[in-house]
């Protein structure tokens, strides 16, 4: 495992406990998309199918529980905690998950590596991570109203991506016969949908001023 | 037939 990869899972994970502390602590998911925290749980059920089947290594088993685990709590939290679920802006989480959720599971059953059911479920959960960000980037459009966490946890999605990139540029030159399209395309595609959002980001910061995205 | 390296990846 090289850094890119390793830093990679790790601000993945950084984003990941942001928010659960936000949540746990603040009790409070205001400014967070139910929808998108929802399609991640989807993402990480499709494509962990393999998880008690194929065993890669330890660390490999406890990301994958890891981020299992926290999506599904995520949304609990959300929906059921009689606290956290009131601070829920409804009105304007109202992107609708199947426009995201058919038009990927199209195109995973018509373009993948092989034609295998849990080939096309991992697939599926590529191109659904691309686009899982957008209902709450649309959502932080809507509200204007960005607090510290919820800007820390996209930024740390963000640079995930990135790492991942930087991963790959270093497997391609390193391992042989590494080649994975699909996986690059998606994982590009989702990298850029962030670089607005990284736009204005760095902008708040280097002015150190609250950060706010326009209209 | 080579191990898929990239399945690997979280």
């Amino acid at each position: 495992m090289n850094i890119f990869r390793f830093s990679g899972d790790m601000t993945h994970l950084m984003s990941v406990l942001v928010l659960l502390l936000k949540i746990h602590t603040i009790k409070s998911c205001a400014g967070i998309s139910l929808k998108t925290q929802e399609l991640y749980a989807l993402v990480f059920l499709a494509r962990y199918l393999d998880i008690v089947t194929n065993f890669i290594s330890l660390y490999n088993t406890i990301m994958k529980l890891i981020f299992l685990g926290s999506s599904f709590m995520i949304v609990w939290y959300i929906r059921r905690h009689r606290i956290v679920r009131r601070s829920y802006d409804k009105e304007h989480d109202t992107f609708r998950h199947l426009f995201l959720v058919l038009p990927c599971f199209i195109l995973a059953l018509l373009i993948n590596e092989r034609s295998a059911f849990k080939e096309i479920m991992w697939t599926f959960s590529l191109y659904l991570e691309a686009v899982a960000i957008l209902p709450q980037l649309v959502l932080l459009q809507r509200t204007k109203n960005i607090d510290n966490l919820t800007g820390q946890y996209v930024f740390f999605l963000g640079a995930y991506r990135a790492l991942y990139i930087c991963n790959w540029i270093y497997r391609y030159f390193t391992e042989p016969h590494y080649v994975h399209w699909i996986t690059w395309i998606s994982g590009l595609v989702q990298t850029l949908l962030y670089a607005d959002f990284f736009y204005y980001y760095f902008n708040s910061w280097k002015n150190n001023v609250k950060l706010q995205l326009p209209a | 037939l080579l191990p898929d390296s990239i399945k690997d990846e979280l």
